[in-house]
């Protein structure tokens, strides 16, 4: 469990919400 | 066998032992859910989040959601009568639930909303205070670390300036609310293992 926000599913929502209005930028 | 999701995002902090720790844990995401979305919402709407890379924008909010929404839901923590306002408009006081097991959490959550309420902001200022806060969330997994400290910085610039603008006699103010950085850094830790400790064992 070192990471969270994605085993609570908070990750989830926020990459859902942002992809809401953002473009696929390059890392 | 009842079993306790007391944060004041969640409907009602006791779930009837009848329903299962995943349904429980579902109900509790519905709850939760729109609140993390008006995070990200926020978090846009602060000028230059969006020129991050989406890979370190998701890195901000991952660790940050919580502390934003600690500092925007403090008014839930009534700190003179003790008691706690959850979604359901019920208030319970802290001695029930600290019966439900969860002291010294809620004792944090206390201490820290009744000193961020003692120094008065107004809106703007929370909503800068708040900016400020995701964007100095922990860097583990931040990849354009300069970027993220650039906007840190006119960030905490911004608060600052306009904070020492509209109280020029009183030059204690800002450095008081940079001491809650590290305080919701440490509650948001704490917050976490209660989450996990639920979903691992309700």
């Amino acid at each position: 469990f070192s990471d969270p926000a994605s085993n609570l599913g908070l990750e989830d929502i926020i990459r859902k919400a942002l992809m809401g209005n953002l473009e696929e930028k390059p890392e | 066998g009842a079993k306790v999701l007391a944060c004041p995002l969640n409907s009602c902090p006791v779930a009837p032992a009848s329903r299962s720790s995943q349904e429980v844990w579902e109900s509790f995401s519905q709850c939760f859910t729109p609140a993390v979305k008006e995070v990200v919402e926020f978090a846009k709407s602060i000028p230059g989040f969006q020129s991050l890379s989406q890979h370190d924008q998701v890195m901000l909010l991952k660790s940050g959601t919580f502390q934003v929404l600690m500092v925007r839901f403090c008014s839930l923590f009534d700190p003179k009568e003790r008691t706690v306002t959850f979604l359901n408009g019920q208030s319970y006081s802290l001695a029930s639930l600290r019966a439900l097991g969860m002291g010294s959490l809620l004792d944090a959550m206390f201490d820290f909303s009744e000193k961020l309420g003692y120094l008065g902001l107004e809106p703007d200022e929370m909503a800068l205070f708040m900016a400020v806060v995701l964007v100095s969330a922990d860097r583990s997994g931040i990849v354009e670390v300069g970027a993220v400290e650039q906007l840190q910085e006119n960030l905490i610039k911004a608060l600052r300036s306009l904070i020492t603008s509209r109280r020029p006699d009183d030059s204690t103010l800002f450095p008081k609310l940079l001491l809650r950085l590290p305080d919701l850094r440490t509650l948001n830790n704490h917050h976490s293992d209660k989450l996990l400790a639920f979903r691992i064992d309700p």
